[in-house]
């Protein structure tokens, strides 16, 4: 989903 | 990466080293609200819980334990060694009047329904508001020192970069992330009031001061 790749960020 | 983001994060590293050194250097917390600061350790801790399950790079990891190391130390400057400094008469903010309608909102309006999800959520919601408490105190107060001021200024200069880097990243690579997105526009705002007095005192020289 796209909440992973927030999950790179601070 | 782009470039809002790393200099989003470089802001944010500034405002916190600044406050940081500010305390240390000085040997008070006067005017500095502990309870925002708490809120921002439970922030990152909440937040930073990924660093025991996953790997992302060496530059997410490292800023992740500065971020938490400094704020830690940030709280324990304040309640421990320079507590006789604390202004806790000014620092009033009931805190639990964000915290608990934050962790419903993270309970109820989140991605995925995990403990670290819900947790990434509490804390993306929470980060929106954490500052509040050191807002209402400045409020009280009617006044700043200059270098909470630039504090300030980094602080939520920060978040407004992320916004950026969230454009950037919806036109450039088709993603986005609601949730951190409407927060992130909420914390913005919240610094709305303090930019304009940044830009039209500080920037001019002018001492920080509220018309009481």
């Amino acid at each position: 989903t796209d909440s992973q790749s927030s999950k790179d960020e601070l | 990466m782009n470039i809002f983001r790393l200099f989003g994060d470089l802001s944010h590293l500034a405002a916190i080293i600044i406050l940081l050194l500010k305390i240390w250097k000085s040997r008070s917390c006067a005017g500095i609200s502990g309870k925002s600061q708490i809120l921002f350790a439970i922030v990152f801790t909440t937040r930073y819980l990924d660093l025991l399950t996953s790997f992302i790079s060496l530059y997410n990891t490292s800023m992740k334990m500065i971020y938490i190391g400094c704020s830690y130390a940030t709280v324990y400057l304040i309640y421990a060694k320079f507590r006789a400094t604390y202004d806790g008469n000014h620092d009033s903010f009931r805190v639990e009047f964000l915290i608990v309608p934050v962790g419903g909102l993270a309970v109820l309006i989140n991605h995925d329904f995990s403990l670290l999800e819900i947790l990434w959520t509490f804390s993306i919601y929470l980060e929106s508001v954490a500052i509040l408490p050191q807002l209402f105190m400045i409020s009280k107060t009617g006044e700043a020192e200059t270098i909470t001021t630039h504090y300030l200024f980094c602080q939520g200069l920060y978040r407004a970069l992320y916004l950026i880097n969230w454009i950037w990243r919806f036109y450039f690579e088709g993603f986005f992330d609601m949730i951190a997105i409407v927060a992130g526009v909420v914390q913005t705002i919240l610094y709305c009031d303090f930019f304009y007095l940044y830009v039209t005192k500080v920037l001019k020289g002018k001492k920080l001061s509220l018309p009481a």
